[in-house]
């Protein structure tokens, strides 16, 4: 996976 | 998208909207820390510069414009507009004693050393302290307007519903970010006190009053 997440939240 | 998480943002929408008709109807800054807003406004510019990089769905596009335009425009309301009724002899909480240690933070623990993320970080730190300034300011004057409260227990409740959608997406999606949880468990930890007062006080019709 990768190192940073999707930041989908607010 | 879980009840958790619409009804977080929901909170954190009120909280501004709250905050932004008291300045415009009483036309009166007062009691509000200039200092915390200037924070919120740097929180939200630099989590939100992936508006530019990253398409997540309209509702969140949106969500983010409106809470950039209403955190500047209440900057602006502040210090420029009625900054006669600003009460800075009160607001007078070091800001840099949160801006410095929540920078160097987010250089060390990160998810990944990139310009972006370090923003992000960054903005998740300062966001868990940006209402210290705000309740330092309470705390000095011994009191605070309901209206005031109101904002404040709006703004405090959406980040521990945020911690409750975190529990659901842990055990239903399998996903966790541990930067955006214990940041959000800090920020909800520093309303507890306030928490208390706003339900044994502010509720019962009385003004929130801090013993002397």
């Amino acid at each position: 996976g990768k190192a940073a997440p999707d930041h989908d939240e607010l | 998208m879980n009840i958790f998480r619409l009804a977080g943002d929901l909170s954190h929408l009120a909280a501004i909207i709250i905050l932004l008709i008291k300045i415009w109807k009483t036309r009166s800054c007062a009691g509000i820390s200039g200092r915390s807003q200037v924070l919120f406004a740097i929180v939200f510019i630099t989590r939100y510069l992936d508006l530019f990089t990253n398409f997540i769905s309209a509702y969140n596009t949106a969500m983010k414009v409106f809470f950039l335009g209403s955190s500047i425009g209440t900057v602006y309301l502040m210090y420029l507009k009625f900054k006669a009724t600003y009460d800075h002899n009160h607001d007078t909480f070091r800001i840099e004693f949160l801006l410095l240690p929540t920078a160097l933070l987010s250089l060390v623990l990160n998810h990944e050393f990139s310009v972006m993320e370090i923003l992000w970080t960054f903005s998740i730190y300062l966001e868990s302290v940006a209402i210290l300034p705000q309740l330092f300011m309470v705390s000095k004057t011994g009191e605070a307007e309901s209206i005031t409260s109101h904002y404040l227990f709006a703004l405090g409740s959406y980040r521990g519903l945020y911690i409750l959608n975190w529990i659901y997406r842990y055990y239903f999606e399998g996903f966790y970010d541990i930067i955006a949880i214990v940041a959000g468990c800090v920020q909800t930890i520093l309303y507890c006190d306030f928490f208390y007062l706003y339900i044994t006080k502010v509720l019962k019709g009385k003004k929130l009053q801090l013993p002397a």
